[in-house]
């Protein structure tokens, strides 16, 4: 990536964001 | 039902929206693989809230200059803002051969009855690389105003993007290239220029076996 972009893992994003979810 | 629960605001509400690919001349189920797909045409009451995200958080990502994503949040309305974070599933049996369907299919119902136009905004790195802009009418069903995107041939960059993709060894290799990846889409009326949904897509890999999987939520600005 771009040295100025911050990684996604490193924002401020809801937990929910990186748990893929359970098929309904 | 869908009011807090979904892609929609009062005037416009997304229904559906798909990417597939299809072995042509046979369109029935089994030959349609699904790429990404949000069906909301049954809301519930028992389905959670949505949470949200605040918008400065994905800036970077999509376009930031002039009619980018920060002056389109400055506009508004914000309730018309949502991102929607894909677990796309590239895991299809269907041979890639010539003569295979790539598409996007999407429904929006509405009160009013307008003329909408889509932009569907492919970027990479935050830059646009390709832009899709369609227009569509309303056709008036059991009560309310449709609008049908049936069938969008997928646009060459998406196809070959998929194509390399899919031949990257190790899903987090998959991944690492999706986090530049994404898509703004952006419905407003066409008479008005008044925006009725702007809708921002992120994206990993799919490590389910039960097809693409997605969460999505508010955009806002606390």
């Amino acid at each position: 990536g771009r040295p100025d972009q911050v990684p996604m893992r490193k924002r401020h994003l809801p937990a929910s964001f990186w748990e893929e979810p359970r098929p309904s | 039902a869908w009011q807090g629960r979904s892609i929609g605001t009062p005037k416009l509400r997304l229904v559906e929206f798909l990417a597939f690919m299809e072995q042509q001349g046979e369109p029935d189920a089994y030959n349609k693989h699904l790429y990404v797909h949000i069906s909301q045409s049954n809301p519930s009451y028992s389905d959670a809230l949505l949470e949200s995200v605040d918008v400065r958080q994905i800036y970077d990502k999509f376009p930031e200059k002039k009619g980018g994503l920060k002056e389109l949040y400055e506009k508004g309305p914000p309730n018309a803002f949502f991102l929607v974070k894909f677990w796309a599933d590239l895991n299809t049996s269907i041979q890639d051969e010539p003569g295979v369907f790539y598409g996007v299919s999407s429904q929006y119902e509405s009160p009013e009855n307008m003329t909408i136009t889509c932009s569907s905004k492919v970027c990479s790195f935050g830059k646009q690389v390709v832009e899709k802009v369609e227009t569509e009418y309303a056709r008036f069903e059991n009560g309310r105003f449709l609008y049908r995107i049936h069938r969008s041939p997928m646009c060459e960059y998406l196809i070959n993007f998929i194509h390399k993709l899919k031949q990257l060894p190790e899903k987090y290799m998959m991944n690492s290239v999706l986090e530049n990846f994404t898509i703004l889409q952006v419905v407003t009326n066409r008479d008005t220029q008044e925006l009725l949904l702007c809708i921002a897509y992120v994206f990993e890999v799919s490590t389910s076996e039960h097809g693409a999987q997605h969460h999505i939520y508010r955009l806002v600005k606390d």
